[in-house]
């Protein structure tokens, strides 16, 4: 069974 | 056969460059807990030091911990750390997930 994600995926920021 | 544990690397960056040149992503309450470099640009300091590769996880920059941090406040740390003109380098803590 799949998995369920919970947490968003996050933003990238370029430093 | 054992499985290598993933060993955590000291990497200096020299800020040589007007960038640091680094793209990271993840951070606190998301699906990447600790931030990992997701792209780094030709030219940067980041790519002129040699040491940064894509798909380090960035454990500590300059001795602070990025355990716990959400991600605009590990980004901020970061680009706080170039900024500042008290040091002319930036010491990564990483290691490369298995």
């Amino acid at each position: 069974r799949e998995k369920r994600l919970t947490l968003p995926p996050s933003e990238i920021t370029l430093l | 056969s054992p499985v290598p544990a993933p060993t955590a690397t000291l990497v200096r960056v020299l800020k040589n460059s007007n960038t640091l040149g680094i793209a990271i992503e993840g951070g606190a309450n998301t699906r990447q807990p600790l931030p990992r470099i997701v792209t780094i640009q030709k030219g940067g300091s980041a790519h002129n030091c040699g040491q940064l590769r894509v798909g380090q996880i960035i454990l500590e920059v300059n001795g602070i911990s990025l355990k716990g941090q959400e991600h605009k406040d590990a980004a901020r740390i970061i680009a706080e750390a170039f900024k500042t003109k008290e040091k002319d380098h930036i010491d990564f803590l990483v290691f490369e997930p298995g």
